[in-house]
């Protein structure tokens, strides 16, 4: 068994069914 | 074919200067005639030398991104759908002059291999058309791959624009790109589309693709967002093959390419030393469904819902990680078990470290809410994560080395969804590698024993 120098752990989840109908905030936000 | 050999190229795009004029029609070549020439001879080489069956180039790699709207319209060209089966190396006019995917044509055939490059697509439309744009056209981000005859077989219009894409247009509709190769079947999308169901998610499981096409121009923001670690961990998690290939531009933390298989990571790069751009080659298997390796199917929350959680007297004090709010709680001593909760999240931690140094902090987080800056999505988060100093208003800042190690860690927790990406990143931005580490199937990230 070797020791790990370890910076992160992680378990990323995505839960699709609570996203807002479109991922992308695009141009629209940034002018 | 059960097996093939792929290419990806990390590309050390250099920038224009901001390019705010238009230029002349005649000048078009210039801007990207460099950056061909890198793709064109990391191209021959992993066909020629190294017997490669397809390159992967990374996204913005011919043109770079600093362009307006209107300054970027004189690069683009109208790139007909794969339906119209055109070889355009044999027949370069037959929609007009389209000197860049002729070259890409050219070489894809000249060379016996399958290109992947992104490039710009223009399409045309009036007042008709009530979502046209004043300018009369929609331009969008787009990924093309040729065929080993030169033939265009699949492309791709970007469908979740990053927010600073402001030459490029949404998509209306998104479309799952997919095309049949003797080596298995491949989908492709583009960068921020991971993050989305639509593509990302719907082309491996309904679409039932072997392999992910993925040019990227990623900009890494440890901890929990750097390429490798989270590609990787996409191409375990959904059990295909992904062919990254990443821009490389170190001022902007883009590096970080690979090729992952459902059950290992096969290559990478990750380089923030140098300005230099890098082809990496493996092999993978055409069918990775077919194969006895073939990981199963993992029940991310089984374990967490079915233990108690773990009691602590320490209190809970909240972190920043891009943006969101995570609740932490401190490991304090060499070994022990945590417990930390967010709303309907709770995430377990059983570790022990070897020799815990005392200028160095640990924490468990947990989040459990919806990411609204550069994009919205739901995310459900467990983290044990070193912080940048002792003091823990720093707990999920980047940090890039660790000197405390882990000996044994079990971190779990109760998902609401069966789409969960699990990375371990270590001091120096490294990936562990496979035979440290295991992810049962009732959704433990464990360390081998």
């Amino acid at each position: 068994r070797t020791p790990l120098p370890v910076l992160v752990l992680a378990l990323y989840g995505r839960v699709f069914d609570k996203d807002p109908p479109r991922l992308g905030q695009g141009p629209r936000r940034f002018e | 074919l059960d097996a093939l050999t792929v290419a990806v190229y990390e590309h050390a795009v250099i920038l224009p200067n901001k390019t705010e004029t238009l230029v002349s029609q005649d000048k078009c070549p210039v801007p990207y005639e460099r950056e061909y020439r890198f793709l064109d001879r990391a191209i021959k080489h992993s066909a020629k030398q190294r017997n490669a069956q397809m390159t992967v180039t990374p996204e913005d790699a011919l043109y770079g991104w600093k362009f307006s709207r209107e300054t970027i319209s004189l690069y683009l060209k109208d790139i007909p759908a794969p339906q119209v089966n055109w070889i355009t190396c044999q027949n370069t006019q037959r929609f007009g002059y389209t000197p860049v995917q002729q070259r890409l044509s050219c070489l894809a055939k000249d060379n016996s291999i399958y290109v992947v490059a992104n490039i710009g697509d223009k399409k045309p439309c009036n007042a008709s058309d009530r979502q046209c744009p004043p300018d009369g056209r929609y331009q969008y981000n787009t990924d093309v791959v040729f065929d080993s005859e030169g033939r265009l077989v699949a492309r791709y219009h970007k469908y979740n624009l990053f927010a600073p894409e402001i030459q490029f247009d949404f998509p209306k509709d998104s479309e799952s790109v997919t095309f049949e190769t003797p080596f298995g079947k491949f989908g492709i999308f583009t960068c921020f589309d991971i993050f989305s169901h639509t593509p990302a998610v719907v082309v491996v499981d309904e679409f039932q693709v072997d392999s992910v096409l993925y040019p990227v121009a990623w900009y890494n923001t440890l901890p929990l967002l750097s390429a490798v670690p989270f590609h990787s961990a996409w191409a375990r998690a959904m059990r295909v093959n992904l062919l990254a290939a990443n821009t490389h531009n170190t001022s902007m933390h883009m590096t970080g390419s690979g090729i992952y298989a459902p059950e290992a990571v096969k290559v990478y790069h990750y380089d923030m030393e140098t300005e230099s751009g890098q082809l990496m080659l493996s092999e993978l298997k055409s069918r990775p469904r077919n194969e006895p390796t073939y990981p199963a199917a993992v029940d991310w929350s089984a374990y967490a819902r079915s233990v108690k959680p773990f009691l602590s007297e320490q209190s809970n004090f909240p972190g920043m990680i891009y943006f969101d709010e995570l609740t932490f709680i401190e490991l304090k001593r060499n070994t022990g078990n945590y417990t930390v909760c967010q709303k309907d999240l709770c995430c377990h931690l059983t570790y022990k470290m070897s020799e815990k140094r005392t200028d160095e902090v640990y924490a468990l987080g947990a989040f459990d809410g919806l990411h609204t800056v550069e994009g919205q999505y739901y995310l459900q988060i467990c983290t044990l994560l070193k912080c940048q100093i002792s003091d823990l208003r720093t707990c999920g800042e980047p940090v890039g080395s660790a000197f405390t190690k882990l000996e044994e860690f079990s971190l779990s927790g109760t998902f609401a969804t069966r789409y969960v990406f699990p990375q371990i990143i270590l001091s120096g931005s490294q990936l562990a590698p496979e035979r440290h580490y295991e992810v049962l199937r009732d959704g433990r990230l464990r360390s081998r024993s």
